[in-house]
């Protein structure tokens, strides 16, 4: 351990930082340097429990300079000489600030042979300073005093993450899907369907899903110990679809009834004897008996959320016919489908299919979704089928995109003079409809997508920007025809396609994780 | 003592200011004229003990004397801030 924690640290995690606009570099585009010192942050942000965010105001917590000789403090540069820059630890005022030397030979894209030195290997170091971290004698490491050079695929070096994750603690991983999802036979409903406006009540599907949304390791019975050395044990399948479960262990008597092992309560169904096993034995789904002894459940004191592997009450399914009017064909099932438009309107997430929406709050979803979109804008026209894309606008207007048609509410009221075609807002007029829109937490400019294009609207001007549209692979693995994109309150951006969706690394310029994450059960609580 | 040369006498200050620029001598040191035998003598001690914790930092031969690698460690780029917050020690700021 050669990394230095120098004593003052952020009290906070979520940092602010933002480049200086009367201290820019003098020979580098500002638009590529923030892209960079954003880079450079992300390094210490992708090893600890730190985000950092652009704004663009000089009371950000790091605010970054680039200035020449005497600077205002007591650390003057040397022109283009030995020292680069230097940043001043944690603190309010100038603490965390980063001073970069103006006369250097900065280069954001450094080649081996290029002389100059890299902005981003400098960046990252001055940067743990802003974070607290004072110079390592370790070779190689971050914080080590002189300029080494950077390699392109950096990664930040062992003593340092060290150094960070002692300061901050290390990343929290989301635990994206904590009970193994384990695909449900459900036999074919067997409704019997009259006139289309009312069926009648259909008996809920039957789950054969013996795990209850459980894994199959967790013991529904609370005998304390001995924890039994073996997974929990499966009856013979003899059900010809079913695949047969992985062997079990041979050694393992069959009790047939638990006066033999009186320690074993969860006996869940009549054990296949040897004077049984000749004839295949039925296949019989295993009915939870519920263990009178314990308290099966110890039940929490504190509201739990859904979404934890808590134990659950096992499903009755003979307990659950009620009598529930089936809804009328085309309202979506909250916990299996995709969305036509999601957007965050004063703070709740809105999301949108065929004529419905959701709303969902701080406190989870509202009772009594989905409900019909023109309930709450009754501007929309009567017939409409569905909403392509909604966002709302930077003045906190609601926008929605209906075929070539832009719909402006303030709140509920349409506004006067809409709605207005989309030609009016520089789109071409071939253009059918839009897939999505959002305003782009990165440089909180507006943007639209449509198929394989998208383009930048500039709210001021109420029209698209001239060198548009570009192609959608600049949004690296989100791919073409997109459902919907919106920017969540972490500022993060999040694309929608089909029943899934990917968070995108705006730095980065592409999504986080190459596979779909489920829409259902991150934004649905289901 | 005997007089050093000019050329080393600047070679010498200018060491001595980059190892005050960067915390491995205290700032501010009294004129040579004024001090006592003894004192010089500590003088010198400081001067190359500072050297050789700035050769263990750096990662080159501690030797305590300016050699060569010494003198290429002390051309080479390098980030403003201190290595060593002078005082660290005296009042045990944590490091």
């Amino acid at each position: 351990k050669r990394f230095a924690v120098q004593g003052e640290k952020w009290k906070h995690t979520n940092l602010t930082w933002s480049l200086k606009s009367d201290r820019r570099p003098s020979q580098l585009d500002p638009y590529a340097t923030r892209s960079v010192l954003a880079r450079a942050l992300d390094v210490w942000e992708q090893a600890s429990r730190l985000t950092f965010r652009e704004i663009n105001s000089d009371d950000a917590d790091i605010v970054v300079s680039f200035a020449k000789r005497y600077h205002d403090d007591a650390y003057p540069f040397d022109g283009r000489g030995l020292i680069l820059a230097h940043a001043f630890f944690p603190g309010t005022g100038r603490g965390g600030d980063a001073h970069f030397d103006d006369d250097e030979l900065w280069l954001l894209h450094p080649k081996d042979d290029d002389e100059g030195t890299s902005l981003f290997a400098v960046a990252a170091h001055e940067f743990g300073h802003s974070l607290g971290l004072s110079h390592s004698s370790v070779k190689g490491a971050l914080m080590f005093p002189w300029y080494q050079g950077i390699q392109p695929n950096f990664v930040l070096p062992e003593d340092d993450r060290n150094g960070i994750q002692q300061m901050y603690g290390p990343k929290v991983r989301k635990p994206w899907a904590k009970i193994p999802y384990y695909p449900v036979e459900t036999p074919p409903p067997t409704t019997t369907t009259t006139t289309t406006t009312t069926t009648t009540t259909t008996r809920r599907p039957f789950y054969w899903n013996h795990h209850h949304n459980r894994h199959p390791n967790h013991r529904t019975d609370y005998t304390p110990f001995p924890r039994n050395r073996y997974p929990t044990y499966y009856p013979e399948r003899t059900n010809p679809e079913r695949p047969a479960r992985p062997p079990y262990y041979p050694d393992r008597r069959h009790y047939n009834t638990t006066e033999e092992h009186p320690r074993r309560t969860n006996n869940h169904y009549p054990r296949p004897t040897p004077e049984t096993t000749t004839q295949p034995t039925t296949y019989r789904p295993r009915y939870p008996q519920v263990n009178t002894e314990y308290p099966r459940y110890p039940r929490p004191n504190y509201p739990t959320d859904p979404r934890h592997d808590y134990p659950r009450r096992p499903y009755y399914p003979e307990k659950t016919t009620t009598v529930r009017p089936t809804p009328p064909p085309d309202k979506p099932d909250t916990c299996n489908t995709s969305y036509d438009a999601v957007a965050l309107i004063r703070g709740e997430l809105f999301i949108f299919k065929n004529r419905y929406h959701w709303r969902i709050g701080a406190q989870g979803r509202y009772p009594g979704y989905p409900m019909d979109i023109s309930r709450m804008w009754s501007g929309l026209p009567r017939n409409f089928t569905h909403v392509d894309a909604v966002y709302e606008r930077p003045d906190k207007k609601i926008a929605i995109f209906l075929g070539r048609e832009l719909y402006l509410f303030d709140i509920q009221n349409l506004m006067p003079g809409y709605p207005k075609p989309l030609s009016q807002l520089g789109l071409p007029a071939s253009l059918e409809k839009l897939d999505a829109a959002m305003v782009w937490g990165y440089n909180s400019k507006t943007y639209f997508y449509s198929g394989s294009v998208y383009w930048k609207y500039d709210e001021e001007e109420g029209r698209v920007e001239p060198d548009y549209p570009r192609d959608m692979s600049m949004w690296k693995g989100v791919g073409y025809n997109i459902d919907s994109v919106f920017r969540w309150k972490d500022g993060k951006t999040y694309f929608f396609k089909g029943k899934g969706f990917w968070k995108f690394n705006d730095l980065q310029m592409r999504v986080e994780h190459d596979k779909q994450l489920p829409s259902a059960q991150f934004w649905m609580g289901c | 003592a005997p007089l050093r040369s000019r050329y080393e006498h600047r070679a010498h200050s200018h060491v001595r200011s980059y190892l005050e620029t960067f915390g491995y001598l205290r700032k501010g040191h009294p004129e040579v004229g004024n001090l006592q035998i003894g004192d010089v003598q500590a003088h010198e001690d400081d001067f190359k003990i500072a050297i050789k914790t700035l050769q263990e930092f750096g990662g080159i031969p501690v030797t305590g004397e300016i050699d060569e690698a010494t003198a290429n460690l002390l051309k080479q780029k390098r980030c403003g801030r201190p290595d060593r917050e002078i005082g660290d020690e005296e009042n045990g700021r944590r490091r």
